[in-house]
């Protein structure tokens, strides 16, 4: 189990590896990337300790070992299917957004219950009226649910998830949801991080 | 200086306090809000410990006092000026969301270089040209800028922001952007926590 604040630093230097690459450059040295972030450079060097050190080379490090090594150990590869269920300006930002796919979330489709948003595809997915959920839910074995709902709709579409058999609710809503121990609720707060940064920066 | 896994805690203690204000409830006990977060009893009273106790009383604690120290100790009180670059899905669903207000930050307006855009309102603000945005950062003395344009022109449209003297960017797009040591960026990366939640909860 990897702590939080290492895991978004890891996925940081995945992003610099991932532009690497589409420049075409193959090596990078700890220096550049501590530069880049704004970080000291050795932390960046015991970040990599636990990469077992990948890619390792006479000038540094090579781009696409680094990047294999950072997918490997934040479980990338083991690829998660998930359903959007709320198709408005939150659900469908996080259905364009590709880089979902490269961290291992592959988003199946997406549900609303607004008859005018029916069997519009966005990014190659489609979206399906809510009542098609449990049946898609059963035929794909899908058990993640991206919950971007109004707050005063959450609790009872969170209620229809977790009859339909979805295990994890990944809750972009402000409520608070009540669920049986057997569910998993992930509260995203983006203000919690935004909280964080400027505790840290703002004088 | 709080740690980031308190900070996002407290932010949803707070959600709590908000929804049993509004359920006209006055008092609430730990072992109710440990239940409602699927944490331990002892997890919540440690962190209230953090608040000295505020709120405190025979029977719990007192759901308004909880709620006023917690805006207190996050600093919700002082609040900071924000505008939102780029008006896409991502944008508008930042700029509808008004739970940010309650954390003291306070968006003022967007901005966006697609015509069609310019002149709308989404939750009273306005949408601008972004070739208005230095004059209002001047006049207005904003110095957060929160941006969520496509990967490809966030780069130079960061160059843009800081010679027109912003000194934040929380940074939603997937580019790693290269700014001058005056100005701090805060890179939000929601696959950082999605990370976190799968490597701990999914077997
Ligand atoms: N965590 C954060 O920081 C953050 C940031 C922005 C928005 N949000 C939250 O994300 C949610 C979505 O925001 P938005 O701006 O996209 O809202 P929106 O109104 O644009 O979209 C909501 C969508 O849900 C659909 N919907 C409503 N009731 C439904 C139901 N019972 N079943 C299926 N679909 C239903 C609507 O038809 C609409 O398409 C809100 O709860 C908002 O508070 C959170
Ligand atoms: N951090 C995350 O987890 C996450 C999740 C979803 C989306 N995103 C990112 O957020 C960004 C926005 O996503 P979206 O779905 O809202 O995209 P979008 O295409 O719907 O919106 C982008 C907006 O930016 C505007 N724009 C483009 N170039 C501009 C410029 N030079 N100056 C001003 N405005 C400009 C466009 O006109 C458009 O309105 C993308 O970079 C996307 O990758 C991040």
């Amino acid at each position: 189990n990897i702590p939080e604040k290492v895991s978004n630093r890891l996925t940081l230097y995945h992003s610099i590896m991932v532009e690497y690459i589409e420049a075409g450059i193959e090596t990078i040295s700890s220096p550049q990337i501590a530069q880049r972030l704004g970080i000291d450079d050795s932390q960046v060097r015991k970040d990599f300790k636990l990469l077992n050190n990948a890619g390792k080379c006479r000038v540094g490090y090579m781009v696409k070992d680094l990047k294999d090594s950072i997918e490997k150990t934040l479980g990338f590869s083991k690829t998660k299917d998930a359903f959007i269920v709320g198709s408005g300006h939150l659900g469908l930002a996080l259905a364009k957004y590709d880089s979902f796919n490269s961290y291992g979330l592959n988003i199946l489709a997406l549900f609303d219950n607004d008859p005018q948003k029916i069997d519009i595809q966005v990014n190659n997915k489609q979206i399906f009226h809510i009542s098609k959920l449990p049946n898609l839910v059963q035929r794909l074995g899908v058990e993640i649910a991206i919950l971007t709902v109004p707050r005063q709709s959450a609790q009872q579409v969170a209620d229809f998830l977790i009859q339909s058999n979805i295990k994890y609710i990944w809750n972009f809503t402000p409520a608070v949801l009540k669920v049986p121990p057997t569910v998993k609720v992930w509260n995203e707060n983006l203000m919690g991080s935004f909280l964080q940064f400027a505790c840290k920066d703002i004088v």
